[in-house]
């Protein structure tokens, strides 16, 4: 474990409650997109199959409970909570993730480490999670303006994988120990998509104005 | 000797 690894973690565990925090004493989900959360639920769903069978760390266990707990739980607030649900704009949430899913799948079909079941899986989550804020940021697009969870939740979900290319560098350098290339494109490509919601998120929290994504 | 990755990572 590193700084760069457990600030990435911690990062990711913020976006979490940020936006649960935002769901549940605020009872709305205004601006947040289902397609995105949707997307999460299924990358950690088959990213941590093996939580019971192979054992890393009392710390990974935990975290990998927290992440499936919440994203499934935060899918079900969107789906069912009768009050939350009404705050979902349906029709600006019209993100066709499928098309997203299944390229992911058919890629990681082919482009994978090794082709067991397991293997494949966590390729396939790897590729999920690289697009799956695409939802979300289209939707930001289109709802003009962003309160500020919602804000501060896409940019700690965009820190937290920039944390983690930190991670992969350190470890390289320090351990030796690599990570696959999948990882490092996956874990790039995710982090470039929030470029642009970087550079307008911190010059509008520069400038002190309202968060405006340009249409 | 460069190590595995065994996914040891979130």
């Amino acid at each position: 474990m590193n700084i760069f690894r457990l600030s990435g973690d911690m990062t990711h565990l913020m976006s979490v409650i940020v936006l649960l925090l935002k769901i549940h004493t605020i009872k709305s989900c205004a601006g947040i997109s289902l397609k995105t959360q949707e997307l999460y639920a299924l990358v950690f769903a088959t990213r941590y199959l093996d939580i019971f069978t192979d054992f890393v760390s009392v710390y990974n266990t935990i975290m990998k409970l927290i992440f499936l707990a919440t994203s499934f739980s935060i899918v079900w607030y969107m789906r069912h909570h009768k009050i939350v649900r009404r705050s979902y704009d349906k029709e600006q949430d019209t993100f066709r993730h499928l098309f997203l899913i299944l390229p992911c799948l058919i890629l990681a079909l082919v482009v994978n480490e090794k082709f067991t079941f397991k293997e494949v899986m966590w390729t396939f989550s790897l590729y999920v999670e690289a697009v799956a804020i695409l939802p979300q940021l289209v939707l930001l697009q289109r709802t003009k303006n962003i309160d500020n969870l919602t804000g501060q939740y896409v940019f700690l979900l965009g820190a937290y994988r920039a944390l983690y290319i930190l991670n992969w560098i350190y470890r390289y350098l320090t351990e030796k120990h690599f990570v696959h290339w999948i990882t490092w494109i996956s874990g790039l490509v995710q982090t470039l998509l929030y470029a642009d919601f970087f550079y307008y998120y911190i010059n509008s929290w520069k400038n002190n104005v309202r968060l405006q994504l340009p249409a | 000797e460069e190590e595995e990755d065994h996914h040891d990572e979130l």
